[in-house]
């Protein structure tokens, strides 16, 4: 153990085991977490080179292979809930399954009417069905009105015709679209008996099941390397004149009869809920990936040592420099305080969850607009936050074995994926104004 | 805003808007008794909020004032949207420094109680830094308190440098997540940055392939 770091452990004033207690909401979440930790680590299936030594094809590699290997191991533990998945998930970036497990399976949770969930569920959970969810395309994001996808309803063969009518309306972005996905839940404009009723989302097949071929009209692939997200496949995906039975429109809600009379959802707000849900994770994901970073800044500071403070003694810690701590340690405070928020998000959706089956929506606007501001609000300052602490490392914290770069080419996709941050500003302001 | 405006009771976390409604009546700023005691968080928590309220008032007016130069409701919207951007900004910075000071009211050893305190506190003061002109604009700090935040947050840098690794091992995070060299919970950074290194593919051989392909027949040539 290095000295300077044991000293900096012997002078604290307070009981770490305590907070950590605090900051995983009990010892008893402290000792399951630590488990399922221990259970990832010490599996020798988990382990791969250094994921910054391999290429991007090999890295995606790396990661078909854990995910696959992490849905066994779930199953084999008989781990569902969805907090200790995400704790086992925390040893992975990100990986081409993500949003099957995180988008797909809960979209059909949420969307899908009992008939459907029997054709689709059991399949999507045994992944044979391996799905994703197109939404955003490559002239549309946060708006959602403005996408173009069509689903054109055909009641003499009782077919949905999907059509990618203009090149902006190419779905671009979903991870695991481009080489992993065989289903993709897509987000198109329903139009029946010559009437548009707007945004519905539809299961589409995308590759046989048996080649994986991609099927008839169906042109999908990755989009190419980005700045981060090595490990995924994000990819594009048109659709000219694809064909679907009528019963892959989600129908929990709205519905089309066999004739194309279409039924409209009892709620608009209903899609609110998930958002909630999503934006609440993000807010904890800026505490996390904050306090990643910190932790990395301040131990490297508390060993690195450089310079003078009064001439001819020892150069002292960089974190003795009012300017290092002037740096780190208001992060570290925000580290904190975004923790504490993704804390209360967590458990005002699980509330509000509880209202809204019981068909109380009150709150519902109130939480939308401040879940919108708070994931605009931390994102914004933890991706400025994490390239403070990657350059409070000075010269090495440009090196990949920092992590550093990792974590900020990672994180800084949340100000932009599930709504543009300031598009999430202006709809707080929405609500804001309006009250 | 516009509800409280209208005399609406609210409800929920934006019910400050009814509060400050009162309280923003126009008075002039030196009248007005500047609330904010650097070393009381509750004081703070109520300095964000009144900054909030004030900043929404300020987007409302700008919309306000574009309506009256008969533009459209959504042009108006606009032509205020950077107004609109801090007003969010300041609601949301509001909610996370009540959210801060309202998790220390749940903690109760005393030593995790009394840093966290001090890394609360520090938070809301380097907020109310780096958005000093809202603060001072708002009358809500003056001039002479701005350098009194100054010296309280180098204050609380120097009290919260013993915990500071503490602070960071209470994240928990196991080497094998962090994956990082320089974060390594032992400190033995440079043992292992040196190891790291060689283990890079371009050292697989001693002397790359490039050097025979490139380099020694343009030495050849020169």
């Amino acid at each position: 153990m290095n000295p300077d770091i044991t000293r900096e452990r012997e002078n604290a004033t307070f009981d770490v085991e305590k907070l950590t207690h605090i900051l995983d909401g009990g010892i008893e979440k402290t000792k399951r977490r630590r488990e399922i930790e221990s259970l990832v680590i010490s599996d020798p299936d988990f382990q791969s080179e250094d994921l910054n030594f391999l290429s991007r094809s090999e890295r995606y590699d790396a990661a078909v292979k854990k995910s696959a290997h992490m849905i066994l191991k779930l199953r084999e533990y008989g781990i569902s809930d969805p907090e200790e998945i995400y704790y086992y998930s925390l040893h992975m970036i990100n990986t081409p399954l993500d949003l099957h497990l995180g988008m797909f399976l809960p979209t059909l949770l949420n969307q899908a009417s009992p008939e459907q969930m029997e054709t689709f569920f059991i399949p999507a959970w045994n992944l044979e069905i391996i799905g994703t969810y197109a939404q955003t395309e490559m002239g549309h994001g946060t708006h959602l009105r403005g996408l173009e996808t069509t689903a054109t309803y055909d009641p003499a063969t009782q077919e949905f015709v999907m059509n990618s009518p203009t090149i902006t309306s190419i779905k671009w972005w979903p991870g695991g679209l481009g080489k992993t996905s065989n289903h993709a839940i897509v987000l198109a404009q329903l139009h029946t008996q010559g009437k548009c009723h707007g945004l519905q989302a539809f299961i589409v097949p995308l590759r046989s099941m048996n080649t994986h071929i991609p099927l008839p009209g169906v042109v999908v692939g990755d989009i190419g390397p980005k700045f981060g997200f090595d490990e995924v496949d994000n990819g594009y995906l048109k659709l000219e004149n694809v064909r679907i039975p009528r019963d892959h429109m989600l129908m929990k809600y709205a519905k089309v009869e066999a004739d194309g009379t279409y039924v409209k959802p009892p709620s608009a707000k209903l899609t609110y809920g998930t958002m909630v849900f999503i934006r609440s994770m993000i807010v904890g994901e800026a505490g996390h990936a904050l306090a990643k970073s910190c932790t990395i800044a301040i131990r490297y500071s508390s060993v690195r040592h450089q310079s003078e403070i009064r001439p001819g003694e020892p150069e002292p810690q960089i974190m003795d420099y009012q300017t290092q701590q002037y740096k780190l340690f208001p992060l570290l405070a925000t580290a904190y305080a975004y923790k504490f928020v993704g804390q209360y998000m967590n458990q005002v959706y699980h509330r509000i969850t509880g209202d809204i089956s019981q068909g109380d929506f009150s709150e519902l606007p109130e939480l939308h607009a401040l879940s919108a501001g708070l994931k605009a609000f931390t994102t914004w300052t933890a991706s400025a936050g994490i390239e403070v602490c990657r350059m409070a490392c000075g010269g090495h914290g440009y090196s990949r074995c920092s992590a550093l770069p990792d974590i900020y080419v990672n994180f800084v996709p949340t100000c932009t994926y599930e709504g543009e941050n300031t598009v999430m500003m202006l709809q707080t302001a929405r609500f804001l104004i309006k009250s | 805003y516009r509800q409280a405006s209208a005399g609406h009771q609210l409800s929920g976390i934006v019910s400050y808007l009814n509060e400050s409604e009162r309280r923003l009546q126009p008075q002039s700023v030196s009248s007005r008794p500047t609330v904010v005691n650097v070393n009381d968080l509750a004081s703070l928590v109520d300095a964000y909020k009144l900054r909030a309220a004030k900043l929404v008032e300020m987007a409302a007016k700008s919309i306000q004032q574009e309506l009256q130069k008969r533009v459209s409701q959504e042009d108006a919207w606009n032509n205020s949207a950077i107004d609109l951007v801090r007003a969010s900004d300041a609601h949301c910075h509001y909610v996370v420094v009540k959210l801060f000071a309202a998790k220390l009211g749940e903690i109760g050893d005393t030593g995790v109680h009394s840093v966290l305190s001090t890394l609360a506190l520090l938070y809301a003061l380097q907020g109310i830094q780096q958005h000093s002109g809202d603060f001072l604009q708002t009358g809500l700090l003056s001039v002479p308190q701005l350098s009194q935040v100054s010296q309280r947050l180098k204050d609380l840098l120097a009290q919260l440098r013993p915990n500071a690794v503490g602070l960071v091992d209470a994240f928990d995070y196991r080497d094998e997540m962090l994956n990082s060299v320089l974060g390594r919970y032992d400190g033995n950074v440079y043992e292992h940055m040196f190891e790291w290194a060689r283990r890079s593919p371009l050292n697989k051989t001693e002397v790359h392939e490039s050097y025979h392909k490139y380099l020694k027949p343009l030495q050849a040539k020169l």
